[in-house]
This record gives structure tokens, C-alpha cells and sequence, in this order.
């Protein structure tokens, strides 16, 4: 489903100091695949997920997403794309300051449109229990611990049925309890219904929920393996 | 150091929905103590902290720091004992989005005074060496990944040499080894200087190199032991 060739990303501070986030990278990732991303702090993962995301474009290389190639779509038919196809948990959530949990999780329902509030209200409900936020619905981000503001964020990243699943550090502020919930939840939305993961973490026993891990070193990946899973 | 009795913190939304975020917290803290804190997301962790750092007001009970009733402090006092006594890792970071990341990490001298322009940088650029971030200095946040921002917002909080370390989740966007460095920073601050660490944690390794493990559950202290350290 996701076909990687030659990525980079230079980031240009001046005319002579350059940042190259990523480096070269050639992947393919299966349609259903679980796959976690690991490596060290400012490796690159986040720049290869946003670019994944269709949030960053590339400095060059090509990404084809679903047989679409990323290159040739302009910037509403990524923002369409993002919304039909993708759920994104952002490493730092991401979250509308003035509005509730609740509304944060539906948003993206009405971009896509085509369903009543009363419909996208009772999923948007649905989702926040499934992440154990009942109670929480009307809070503002602000009047959230760190890891209620992260689940609100995976919910939002649920809600449209995505095919794929983005997820950058999804249990970062979450205790264990919450974190295996979380990927509790994950496994079965990859094994029941076929969803495609690909989860950054730091923390191996949760990329241990995986069945592929890759590994990301100064913008290239440096191991690409089978996890205990298999 | 820090005393705490039968502090509570409870939040209204509206005149009958309230959450009991803290509730009846008694404990006390020595001087030189390294204490990490536990517990579900949502069991009032971050609120307890910004209590401790005097960023928030506890609805009832008291807390004396260092001999100081909190309670009897005007707003200019806790800010000035803040920036002398504390330093404070925000859950969030809390970088100031305009100002590089040494800018960030100088920031606290500027408050205190007494120090030149020269001085300061010299100290905010050894910090940040101290937590790898060397080659990143000039950087606004939103041109770091995650776990630099936080690594930034570590290096402020040490940058006043503080009496008192109050982090809360130092390492959730950390990988192990960027995790393991700041881990033997705050063992040698905490064994060398005798400076007292409380840090909030949800992973048992991180939990471990403290001395003391406390757990909340629903605004309560439901354990308090020592840690396999002892
Ligand atoms: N300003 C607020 N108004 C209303 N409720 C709040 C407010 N701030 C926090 N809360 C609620 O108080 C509870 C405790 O929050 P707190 O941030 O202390 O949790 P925490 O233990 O730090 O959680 P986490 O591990 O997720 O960071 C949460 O359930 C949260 O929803
Ligand atoms: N807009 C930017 N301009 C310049 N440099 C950038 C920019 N964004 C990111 N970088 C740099 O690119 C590198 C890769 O960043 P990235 O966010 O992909 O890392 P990461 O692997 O997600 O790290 P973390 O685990 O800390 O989240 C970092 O060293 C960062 O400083
Ligand atoms: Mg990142
Ligand atoms: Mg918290």
C-alpha cells in the first residue's frame, strides 16, 4: 500500500548549514502490515511520518500511496486524500485549543461530510469510551491531564474508518494500563479489519505488538526486521 | 523540604459536575531525596506537581517548602521562589515558540539577574552540550523533533542550579539511550549535589533510578515505598 523510493529531506538553516532529516530511504509497506519505527531522538521518524502523512513533502524521491503517486497531487487532493484514507496521532496532538474532546474527535467526520451531527456526535462518543475517556467529552484541551489530551488525539486518528493508521508515539503519556488498552485496540483494528499501523514508540514492549520493526539512525533505516510476533 | 497536608484540588464545570482531581494528599518530602511519581492517566500527577512549583493553588490543605508556607505568599513571591528555588520539566515542554532553543535554556538566568549576556550563553550552550543537542542551538522549537524539545526543556530547568527538580515525565519522547544520559544527569545532581528530584513517570526503568516510588490513584497516594535501589 505505501512504496518508499529515494526519500530525502534536507532542511536548510542557511547557505551553508544543512539538516538532512532523511536520508535516501527505500521502503514498502503491505496493505494490513503492522509495522513499529524505532530509533534515536531526531533520527527522523516524525519528518518520514509526516511526509507519509502527506503533512511535508519530500526534498526528493518519490512515495506512492494506494497506486497514487504523492508527487503528483496537489494540495487539496492530499488534504482529500488525508481525510478519506489516513488517521494521524500527532507526537504532539495536535488539538483545537477552543473546542472539547468531543468535538475534536468529529472533526474530521465533517470534512468528509455525508453524516448528520447526531450520527458523527454518537461515534465521536463511541471512540472516547474506547479510549476510556467517558466523563472527559466536554473538557477542553487545556482541562486534560497529558495523557487524556494523547487519547483524544488517537480517537480523532479512528474515526473515519482510516485505512491507514499513522501513529507517532501513541502511548508516550500513557501509563501501562492505558498503553496496552491502546495497543490492545490497535491489534484488533490490524487483525479484524485488515487496517494498515505504522506506529513510532520508544519503548520496545510496545513495539513488540508489531510483527515488523524498523529502525531509523541519522535519517536512514539501519535495521528492518521481524518482531517476537512472528 | 516539601511538607503537604490534606491538600486537595477539585475543579467545577458547573455548579453540580465537579472532579476531585486531588484529594487529601498528606506526605512529606526530605531534602536530597530522589522521588519518582506513578500512576494512571488522570490520577492527578501534573496537578500535584504545579501545586509543588507553585504554578497552581490547592482548593484546601497546606504546603511549606523549605520552611515557607505557600498559602501566605503573594503571587510575586511564589513566581520569585519559583525561578530561585525550582526548576520545572513541563509534561508539555512549554518552550516559548518564538526564541531559539539556547534562548529558551537562558531565559531563567535572565529572570534571577546577575549575570551577563556572556555568561548566560556560555552556561544555556553547556547545557544543552550536556543533553546532546550540540548543533542545535539556534533552532526554534518547531524546527526540533519531540524529544529535542523536551531535552531543551530539561536544560531550563537546570540552568538556575535549582534546590529542587520537579519533572514531570522527562523521558515520555525519549529513546532508551537519550533516556539512560538524562537519567545519569539527575542521579549525578541528585548524588553529587544533593539537589532533591521529584519526577513523574509512567515507565518502572525511568521509576527505578529514584530512591522512593509513590503511586496515585484517582487523587490519592495509594503506595509509597522505597524503590530496588534501596
Ligand atoms: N483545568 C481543569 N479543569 C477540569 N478538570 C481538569 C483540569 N485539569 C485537569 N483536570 C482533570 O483532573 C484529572 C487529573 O489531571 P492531571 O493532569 O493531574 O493527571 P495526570 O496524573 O498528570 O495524568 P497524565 O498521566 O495523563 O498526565 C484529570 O482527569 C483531568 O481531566
Ligand atoms: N523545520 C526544521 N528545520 C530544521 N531542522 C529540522 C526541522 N524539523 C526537524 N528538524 C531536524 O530534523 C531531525 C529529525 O527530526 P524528526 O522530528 O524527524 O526526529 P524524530 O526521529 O521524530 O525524533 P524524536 O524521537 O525526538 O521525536 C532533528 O534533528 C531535527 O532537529
Ligand atoms: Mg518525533
Ligand atoms: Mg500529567
Amino acid at each position: 500500500i505505501i512504496q518508499v523510493r529515494g526519500l530525502s529531506k534536507t532542511y536548510y538553516l542557511s547557505d551553508e548549514v544543512k539538516i538532512r532529516a532523511l536520508d535516501n530511504i527505500s521502503i514498502d509497506v503491505k496493505r494490513g502490515e503492522y509495522m513499529a519505527i524505532m530509533g534515536a531522538s531526531g533520527s527522523g521518524k516524525s519528518t518520514f511520518m509526516n511526509i507519509l502523512g502527506f503533512l511535508d513533502t519530500p526534498s526528493s524521491g518519490s512515495y506512492i500511496l494506494d497506486g497514487i503517486e504523492g508527487g503528483s497531487l496537489t494540495k487539496d487532493q492530499k488534504a482529500e486524500i488525508r481525510n478519506r484514507k489516513i488517521g494521524f496521532v500527532f507526537q504532539g496532538f495536535n488539538l483545537l485549543a477552543r473546542t472539547s474532546a468531543i468535538e475534536n474527535v468529529e472533526m474530521p467526520l465533517f470534512y468528509k461530510g455525508g453524516i448528520t451531527d447526531a450520527e458523527a456526535r454518537k461515534k465521536a462518543s463511541e471512540l472516547l469510551d474506547m479510549v476510556g475517556l467517558t466523563g472527559r467529552e466536554d473538557h477542553h484541551p487545556n482541562r486534560l491531564s497529558g495523557g487524556e489530551q494523547q487519547r483524544v488525539a488517537i480517537a480523532r486518528a479512528l474515526i473515519t474508518n482510516p485505512a491507514i493508521i499513522l501513529a507517532d508515539e501513541p502511548t508516550g503519556n500513557l501509563d501501562s494500563k492505558n498503553t496496552e488498552d491502546i495497543m490492545k485496540l490497535f491489534t484488533r483494528l490490524n487483525g479484524e479489519m485488515g487496517i494498515t499501523i505504522i506506529m513510532v514508540t520508544h519503548e520496545p514492549d510496545v513495539a513488540e505488538f508489531a510483527a515488523r520493526k524498523i529502525v531509523f539512525k541519522d535519517g536512514s533505516i539501519i535495521i528492518d526486521a521481524k518482531t517476537g510476533k512472528n
